[in-house]
């Protein structure tokens, strides 16, 4: 899963 | 980045412009769900939160200044600009039927119990099906302008792209966003009717029509 707090896709 | 996502990514910038041009040329907003918009301003508000705490990249910080700043600048053309021409009557789906339930599963599934994560949660259950008041809208009235058609297939391609971008993500960095590709998978499937008349009719130089 994605690093929390950082979302980089639109 | 890959170019899946990127071609993605300009195709959503594409369907926007596709739309503003649309309203600009026609000074008109007829066929547009402006419920569908203002649930676009919403998914774009909640999610781009992220702008003043967490910087990615130059591309990335524009896309969403863009996103939120074109959206709510639609719904000032369909709400003053262009009032008269926007008809409520045939734009009934009730937006709250999607909004409570995507406020709950955003509660339920999130990746942190915080305000950003939950807002980004709700962001991407709202978006999956913030285009359902503009398909109800197209399938109460039967048919639609050609213009309005070549936006929402841009906005359907932007969402097909991003499945590969996921499949490439997986294997080249071994990331999976579950909630990004369920609620985007959902998404992407709510635009096969459309893309099936889309690729028969109007791309074979036809009119939008759906059957009686």
């Amino acid at each position: 899963t994605p690093r929390e707090g950082h979302h980089d896709e639109l | 980045m890959n170019l899946f996502r990127l071609f993605g990514d300009l195709s959503h910038l594409a369907s926007i412009l596709i739309l503003l041009h649309k309203i600009q040329t026609t000074r008109s907003c007829r066929g547009i769900s402006f419920k569908t918009q203002a649930l676009y301003v919403t998914v774009f508000v909640a999610r781009y939160l992220d702008l003043f705490y967490d910087w990615v990249s130059l591309y990335n910080f524009s896309m969403k200044v863009f996103f939120i700043s074109s959206s709510i600048y639609i719904l000032y053309l369909m709400k003053v600009r262009f009032r008269p021409t926007h008809d409520p009557s045939i734009d009934t789906f009730r937006a709250e039927y999607l909004v409570g339930p995507c406020v709950v599963l955003a509660l339920i599934f999130n990746y942190k119990f915080t305000f950003p994560e939950v807002l980004w949660s709700f962001s991407i259950f709202l978006e999956s099906v913030a285009i359902l008041p503009q398909l109800f809208m197209l399938q109460r009235t039967g048919e639609a302008e050609t213009i309005t058609t070549h936006y929402l297939a841009a906005l359907g391609a932007y969402r097909a792209l991003y499945i590969p971008n996921w499949i490439y993500r997986y294997f080249s960095e071994g990331v999976v966003d579950p909630i990004a590709v369920i609620a985007g998978l959902v998404q992407t499937a709510l635009y096969v009717d459309f893309f099936y008349v889309y690729f028969t009719k109007v791309l074979q130089g036809q009119k939008f029509e759906l059957p009686a």
